[in-house]
């Protein structure tokens, strides 16, 4: 008579281990949305839609950042905010499913207020992760988004007017010509430039951006 | 910044950025809002991260990636986002920046260097949202 196979000792030992880890996670079994900030409208947003509305995480994701996009969050987020040197405002959006690990995100997209949607449009109708600038722009107004739109607001033109009567300081320019006022701006002598470190101990210390960055402007 | 994280009923995770940049940035330049990773980062079997601060230091240490990682390695979320924002400020002392990290759990927590952060979550044990603040 042949012997019976039995399952490896190992094998149950471990098993009661892997069924608490499943149950534990299963249990769950209730909704949480977590995001940067108080942006609380923006984190009801996604709550509808994640409970009530029974969406996906994805589509939860989506609904939370567009709410903040809609009400221009600390200016920080949307159209309207955060100009650069030229006046202009431009978008970036990432979305990340982290059930297919894909993702989809634009960068300095011009001329579509929608930034949240078109990261999702890249991420379901392209084998793309990362569009940008005003090829972006083409691709989401190219897929329904509305536009092309004019992304500044007089508030964002009011703080590029005095930042330039404030002979545009502060600025993210370093090691250039001219770096206290407007430019044009140019390259100092090669061996001149100051990459900011200082080396203390064995670590190497390097400033970062910490005189211009603040709760109104960051990434 | 937004940087937001979500947990569905499937135990599906998912997590996103939305952001127009820092002010008089150099026209072209782009921070980490759309760097998987950087600003967010989502794996259903471990978690996720959500960022915010200076995107041009953030970015170049992954953060969020980092925050995921550890979290897979068994760190609890508060752990995981204290290691990754020190990981930065042990090269930039005086960058700007924060996480927060949250695991299949509906664990959560966050860290911050040089500023105080304040994230915002809602569950079903909530009557509405919760702002939490982190002090650096």
């Amino acid at each position: 008579m042949a012997p019976k196979k039995r399952p490896p000792l190992l094998l149950l030992l471990l098993l009661p281990l892997s069924l608490l880890s499943i149950t534990v996670d299963a249990a769950l079994g209730q909704a949480v949305v977590v995001s940067t900030w108080a942006f609380r409208e923006a984190t009801r947003a996604a709550w509808r839609a994640v409970d009530g509305g029974g969406s996906s995480a994805v589509d939860a994701v989506v609904a939370g950042c567009s709410a903040c996009e809609e009400l221009r969050c600390d200016g920080t987020v949307g159209p309207g905010g955060s100009p650069d040197e030229n006046g202009e405002t431009t978008l970036d959006a990432l979305i990340m499913d982290g059930t297919t690990m894909e993702v989809g995100a634009v960068a300095g997209m011009r001329y579509v207020k929608d930034g949240i949607k078109a990261a999702k449009l890249v991420m379901d109708y392209t084998k793309h992760t990362l569009l940008v600038g005003e090829k972006a722009s083409l691709f989401a107004i190219s897929m329904g988004l509305p536009g092309p739109t004019n992304l500044s607001s007089p508030e964002s033109i009011e703080k590029w007017n005095n930042w330039k009567e404030n002979n545009c300081q502060p600025n993210f320019r370093k090691n250039v010509i001219n770096g206290n006022s407007c430019g044009p701006y140019h390259p100092e002598f090669e061996n001149s430039c100051d990459h900011g470190e200082e080396r203390g101990s064995n670590i190497l210390r390097v400033k970062s951006n910490s005189d211009v960055i603040g709760r109104h402007n960051h990434d | 910044t937004i940087s937001m994280a979500v947990i569905d009923k499937m135990g599906h995770i998912a997590a996103g950025t939305s952001t127009n940049g820092a002010t008089f940035k150099v026209p072209g330049r782009v921070g980490d809002g759309p760097i998987a990773g950087s600003s967010a980062y989502a794996d259903d079997e471990v978690g996720a991260c959500g960022a915010t601060g200076d995107g041009d230091i953030m970015m170049r240490f992954l953060p969020c990636y980092q925050v995921v990682e550890s979290m897979r390695r068994g760190m609890e979320p508060k752990q995981a986002a204290a290691d990754a924002v020190s990981r930065i400020a042990r090269k930039y002392p005086d960058f700007v920046g924060a996480v927060f990290a949250i695991n299949t759990k509906g664990e959560h927590a966050g860290a911050c260097h040089n500023w105080t952060f304040q994230y915002s979550v809602r569950n079903a044990n909530m009557d509405d949202v919760e702002v939490f603040t982190v002090e650096p």
